[in-house]
């Protein structure tokens, strides 16, 4: 039974995508079935897959036609690693999804067909709260949240769990927080020890172990198209989504 | 005269926020009167001058009721610096706005008659092309772009020019790009040379000499609510920001 996971934080540029990108690869190297749909405008997760953006086959087309996802599935370069791609058609698709009838409910009634074909689902989440996020939420079993030990990083996140309380009271009541995941992590920085701090005594056992440091081979892979296990698995960045598959998929096994 | 500026790029934490703060900060230094417009529902830009998150009037409450912004200014630190903060009503505004007529035009009438009072009005934008972000460009002067050197920066440019572009066809003509600022360099990579070298080529010169490095002090300050100048005026981050005032103003004085 496919688990459904968006990964979510309306605060830019903490990783969100560098997460679902490294994270669908290592699971894929452990033999999993793993799709991800690329739910963000920038179409990040699409080119950092090495998929172009200008596909028209995109999960837009999906959104307004409910068009099977089975006919968008892109093969990378990893064998049991599927994607439905974006592309800039997505701009301006929520001002077009809000005339629908439970606009909220899209994403999920376009996975509920193709859940059971992979063991997990990854969505990409543009930075925002707004309808296309709202839409990855109410078709998740779970969300990851990606965190930079940073101050603005701190202040947004009581605003994205009230929505996900919002959520989780009125249209998809099985959502959890999978877990919450440091990211661009520098140990050697007054500021990022204080906001760990910070975050643990806020989030205590929801804070996974595994921390992902801050490494240029994570900023490089993605103009290759490559995810890090490809580009470079000596790194320090493969080995922490390496060793955060691991643990995901330890959790997992006991719940 | 009073100019308006937005920071826009919908990439998410390249700096717009810590630009916009610490950039009016400079200006109001240099004794310009600047007012900011926080129209991110994050409203970092409100909280890293100082003003508390949740106040009752906010650019909210002037969008959705057309409150004159006079009535909504709130002081700073800095004598010639005021600002109309955001707070969390702004999440669900985008829906709200759609529902007015012409929704495109009304932060661009909000500014008009307080244009005059301020030598230069900066707004804040979320990361997105969204509803908030058309407002405050078909109401500004001219667009700052802060990039990242970093690939995925690079790839979501296109889509911010082909906007402007929109915009200036249709409800903005006077619409220019007042220039790509480098954010968070750091000269010891390839990547971000390489990136430079590529941003470069393709804006000439459009690219503001002056660049922000990556400066731990610009993270620290916002969690005590001041700008870097009144933070560590001797820190990289100040210097860097203080010039970057002074470029834009000498720029300015030319046109
Ligand atoms: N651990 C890391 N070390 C170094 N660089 C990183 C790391 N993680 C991400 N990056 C880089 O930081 C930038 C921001 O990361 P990313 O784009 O994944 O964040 P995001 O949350 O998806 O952003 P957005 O909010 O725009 O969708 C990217 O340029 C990425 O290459
Ligand atoms: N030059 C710099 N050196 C070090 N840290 C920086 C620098 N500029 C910004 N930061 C930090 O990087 C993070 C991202 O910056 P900021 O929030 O200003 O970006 P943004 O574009 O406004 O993000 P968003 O897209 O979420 O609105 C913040 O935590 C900020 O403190
Ligand atoms: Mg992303
Ligand atoms: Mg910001």
């Amino acid at each position: 039974m496919g688990k459904v996971v968006c990964i979510a934080n309306q605060k830019g540029g903490v990783g969100k995508t560098t997460t679902i990108i490294n994270l669908a690869a290592s699971m894929a190297a452990a033999e999993r079935k793993v799709l991800v749909i690329d739910m963000d405008p920038q179409a990040n997760a699409t080119s950092g897959l090495g998929i172009p953006r200008n596909t028209r086959n995109s999960i837009y087309r999906a959104l307004i036609s409910m068009k099977p996802l089975v006919e968008l599935f892109v093969s990378t370069e990893l064998e049991t690693l599927k994607i439905v791609p974006s592309n800039k058609d997505l701009i301006g698709a929520e001002l077009e999804l809000i005339e629908f009838k439970n606009w909220q409910l899209r994403l999920r009634d376009l996975i509920e067909p193709i859940k059971n074909y992979f063991e997990f689902i990854l969505v990409d989440c543009p930075p925002s709260l707004g309808v296309l996020t709202l839409n990855a939420l109410v078709a998740s079993d779970a969300v990851l949240v990606p965190m930079q030990c940073e101050y603005f990083s701190l202040e947004g996140v009581s605003d994205l769990l009230d929505t996900i309380r919002r959520i989780r009271a009125n249209y998809n009541n099985r959502l959890e927080i999978m877990g919450v995941l440091l990211t661009m992590y520098d140990d050697r920085t007054n500021l990022a020890r204080q906001v760990r701090e910070n975050i643990n005594t806020h989030f205590k056992d929801l804070v996974l172990k595994t921390v992902i440091p801050r490494n240029i081979k994570l900023g490089e892979c993605p103009s290759f198209g490559k995810p890090i296990l490809l580009y470079d698995i000596k790194s320090k960045g493969a080995e922490a989504y390496l060793n955060l598959a691991k643990e995901i998929l330890r959790n997992e096994k006991k719940s």
